[in-house]
């Protein structure tokens, strides 16, 4: 069923987060299980791992401060190495 | 900081760029001089040189692209991602990538292009991100107010002479505002030459490098700076200016290119070719040029010799080139700067600087080339 405004809105920020941390903290790519898995154990821990390195209040939650970091531009090349 | 996994580097110290090709959003000449700026901030902390090629394969490729662009890491568009680089290398390694999406600008608005150079430029020597938010390797774009008060901080320092050392080991790495080299100390060097030399608006622009002083023979004040910090798109290391006080403009040559200056601001429709100005293709470049404001004559100084152009009619006078020592006697060696000032010419060559009278048609005095510098 076609999601509302606010869902799909949603929707779109959390791809744009799963995106940020598969680009540059190493996420596993499981595109179906994010949504679900945000609030899961490994989704959490570099959600902290994002917020600690780019000294933002490490809270593990998507909050305000985080969004609004993950929309500024920046380079391409990861935060954390493999 | 970071350095990328296995810490990869250059082997060597001498390093090639090539700039493949160009965005649109900037003229070719400032595309030129934020890279080389950019080069410039990591070669003063490290022991690296970079050496230009125009053609064939550098370690560091430079280039504009949208979108796929033939690695893995396809373009956003614009905002997000602004460019990337690859660590130290063969090949696609040590090239750095920016996004054409991106409003590319010399300024604080849009994407400052020197700003995002110095970040890609320090993925291409072998820096990973730093978490360090004073750090140009912290991975998020931050403007900057000033553009001339850039610096690295300690911890870019650290990252890279981690990976390099210190551009020699006796030699304290400036990681705060430190001033130039060419501070009272080299000014009043006896041994000091200059690039060029130019009034503007009653004062005197002595270039040196990437500087300049600044005299007033009104208030004896002498001023440095640097000429970025001025005009952000001029580049260092110039050949020749002038001004023409009617157009109170001031123009500034460097290579086979020139620009026109107002005041702060450099004109749009620069830089040209010299050759517009009716120079023949074997000039290359220019040394030194003055411009009198009462004959509304302007002297092109090359090698030996010298070209006269009109500024009424805005070309150049036929008769010409003529031998610089024939109409300048005792002004016999090659001109580095010339100006013009209480009625005489004076001719910077090396240390050196002859006082020329125009009408008495010969050198007065020989001084040395800082002697306005109150030393």
């Amino acid at each position: 069923y076609p999601l509302d405004g606010a869902a799909r809105g949603q929707d779109t920020s959390m791809e744009l987060v799963q995106q940020y941390l598969e680009n540059y903290y190493n996420l596993p790519k499981d595109a179906k299980q994010f949504v679900r898995r945000r609030d899961s154990g490994p989704v959490v821990k570099k959600i902290r791992e994002m917020q600690k390195f780019l000294g933002l209040e490490v809270t593990g939650k998507l909050d305000s401060d985080t969004m609004e970091v993950i929309h500024k531009p920046r380079c391409g090349i990861p935060d954390v190495g493999d | 900081f970071t350095t990328f996994p296995n810490m990869p580097k250059w082997r060597k110290t001498q390093l090639t760029y090539r700039i493949v090709n160009y965005t649109p959003d900037l003229p070719r000449d400032a595309v030129d001089s934020a890279i080389e700026r950019a080069l410039k901030v990591w070669e003063e902390v490290t022991p690296l040189t970079f050496s230009r090629l125009y053609e064939g394969e550098a370690d560091i490729m430079i280039s504009f692209a949208v979108g796929e662009h033939g690695d893995f890491y396809r373009f956003d568009g614009p905002g997000n991602v602004l460019a990337h680089a690859y660590p130290p290398g063969q090949g696609i390694y040590g090239d750095a990538h920016f996004d054409d999406d991106e409003q590319w600008t010399m300024e604080t608005a849009g994407t400052n292009l020197f700003l995002v150079a110095v970040h890609e430029l320090g993925h291409s020597l072998g820096l990973f991100h730093s978490a360090n938010m004073e750090a140009v390797m912290y991975p998020l774009y931050k403007s900057l107010t000033d553009l001339a008060q850039f610096r690295l901080s300690q911890d870019d320092v650290d990252g890279i002479q981690s990976l390099y050392g210190s551009p020699s080991d006796d030699t304290p790495v400036p990681t705060k505002p430190v001033p130039p080299t060419h501070e009272p100390l080299a000014m009043c060097d006896p041994a000091l030459s200059l690039d060029a030399v130019s009034t503007l608006r009653g004062e005197v622009l002595f270039f040196k490098d990437r500087h300049f002083w600044r005299k007033s023979f009104r208030t004896h004040e002498l001023e440095f700076h640097l000429i970025s910090s001025f005009w952000p798109s001029l580049p260092s290391d110039l050949d020749a200016a002038y001004e023409v006080t009617s157009k109170d403009t001031v123009f500034v040559f460097k290579g086979n290119q020139f620009w026109g200056v107002r005041g702060g601001e450099v004109q749009a429709g620069y830089p040209r070719s010299i050759h517009t100005l009716g120079f023949p293709p074997t000039v290359k470049k220019i040394d030194a040029a003055i411009s009198n404001k009462d004959k509304k004559k302007t002297y092109f100084f090359v090698e030996d010799k010298y070209w006269r152009f009109d500024e009424k009619r805005q070309s150049m006078e036929p008769g010409f080139p003529r031998q610089i020592a024939e109409d300048f006697p005792g002004v016999d060696t090659k001109i580095d700067a010339v100006f013009e000032a209480f009625g005489f010419y004076y001719f910077f060559s090396g240390s050196s600087q002859l006082e020329f009278d125009p009408n008495a048609k010969k050198v007065t005095h020989i001084l040395k080339s800082n002697s306005w510098f109150n030393c």
